[in-house]
């Protein structure tokens, strides 16, 4: 019963975009 | 087999082999008769030249060639004899042999910057101290044995013909018995060159009063000449012990076949990566041949640090530069940041580092743990690289808590 990898859409970017790697 | 490697292929002194340095090489001579010619010496006619190649030709006892020098007038003119040995040779001997009366005073030079400058090696003068400003016979001890002394030896006027000039470069030098450990002496041997000075003949009235005609005998109260069969330089190719033989590279030049990962004309410095402890000449006891870096074939080049050297006891002092493979540190023994070690390969094994990969959003930071490569999970993340909650957690919408709790 692994978890799903991350899914990187699933986040919220909004004041984060210093931590949103280049996709 | 080469003699610079034992039976088990260990390294070993070597030396090229004792040789007359000077057969068979030009000699340059400040003046040689027969221009113009004159009755006994003429140069364009071969049953009366006396070029300065028979200088260093084959002689035999029964076929003695001499080279002669115009015949000189008046008072003393200085007459030289200078060789090129083309290469460093450590000189053991300088000798000549002469056709004429030796001179009253004489001297050989050495250079060791292929005749850029001379440096005295021994006088010879019955009147040393008048001539050359040298006591006569001086004592040879640890302070001056890197010095020119003067002897009035082989300066007799007798014999008339085949008298000998000799000179033994290590004779009477109290480091001689420990040449290996002599770096004085080492240095006092070697030459590029060599230059034979005559500056004073026996005058004409030692020879017994004859008014002989100048051209006979060599002397006469007004004119002499100066005649030499054989100019010999006996020594070895200078290699510093890591070579045993000198050959003639593509420019035709002497150079050492140089061993011990060596290389220059006199095996003078390492090759390029061998840079793991300081160059030295080879001895008796040690070869102390040049050392590769150790750097896992993960680089191509390195230097030398004597700090580290000095640090590991005198045994290793390699770092090497531009480790690739995504490796690190001064043997490229390490995998650099963000990189772990795959411990199912070997060190010198191009895959040897493998990436961290570590989650951008999951992971705490790019570097993983180097053995495990296990990365810096946030909380409830997990997985080698933090790509996935843990149980009992699931992911947000906030990349800084990328999982949280099930209620």
């Amino acid at each position: 019963d692994v978890m799903p990898t991350l899914d990187m859409a699933l986040f919220d970017w909004t004041d984060y975009e210093d931590l949103r790697p280049e996709m | 087999p080469d003699p610079c490697y034992d039976e088990k292929g260990a390294p070993r002194r070597c030396i090229p082999e004792f040789v007359n340095a000077a057969f068979g090489k030009d000699v340059h001579a400040s003046s040689t008769c027969g221009k113009p010619p004159t009755r006994h010496c003429d140069s364009s006619d071969p049953r009366k030249a006396h070029p300065a190649s028979f200088l260093t030709d084959l002689n035999t006892a029964a076929n003695m060639t001499c080279w002669r020098s115009e015949t000189l007038h008046h008072s003393p003119q200085n007459v030289t004899l200078t060789l090129s040995l083309g290469k460093k040779f450590e000189v053991i001997y300088v000798s000549l042999q002469f056709c004429s009366p030796r001179p009253e005073s004489a001297a050989i030079f050495k250079s060791m910057d292929y005749g850029k400058t001379w440096v005295p090696y021994q006088y010879y003068s019955s009147q040393c101290r008048k001539i050359y400003g040298k006591p006569n016979k001086a004592t040879v001890t640890k302070q001056n044995e890197q010095e020119a002394l003067c002897t009035d030896g082989h300066t007799d006027l007798y014999p008339l013909t085949g008298g000998l000039i000799a000179f033994s470069t290590l004779d009477g030098r109290p480091s001689a018995q420990d040449f290996d450990n002599s770096p004085v002496l080492q240095d006092w041997v070697t030459a590029t060159d060599i230059r034979v000075l005559f500056s004073r003949p026996h005058l004409f009235r030692e020879l017994g009063g004859r008014d002989h005609d100048d051209e006979d005998g060599g002397m006469s109260s007004s004119s002499y000449y100066y005649a030499v069969g054989e100019f010999q330089v006996g020594g070895r190719c200078k290699c510093n012990g890591h070579a045993s033989r000198c050959t003639k590279d593509k420019e035709g030049k002497l150079v050492c076949d140089c061993k011990h990962n060596t290389e220059g004309p006199e095996c003078d410095r390492c090759k390029p990566f061998h840079y793991d402890r300081p160059w030295q000449r080879a001895t008796a006891r040690e070869a102390n041949e040049c050392l590769a870096c150790n750097c896992n074939l993960h680089a191509r080049r390195c230097r030398f640090n004597m700090e580290l050297y000095k640090l590991s006891g005198r045994k290793s002092g390699g770092v090497c530069l531009n480790c690739r493979h995504n490796t690190a540190g001064r043997h490229c023994h390490y995998c650099k940041e963000g990189f772990y070690r795959d411990m199912s390969k070997s060190i010198t094994d191009r895959k040897a580092c493998k990436a961290c990969d570590c989650h951008p959003v999951g992971a705490a930071g790019k570097t993983c743990n180097q053995t495990t490569g296990q990365c810096p999970c946030k909380d409830g993340v997990t997985g080698l690289t933090c790509n996935r909650c843990a149980k009992g957690y699931q992911q947000s919408r906030s990349p800084v808590a990328p999982c949280i709790k099930i209620p």
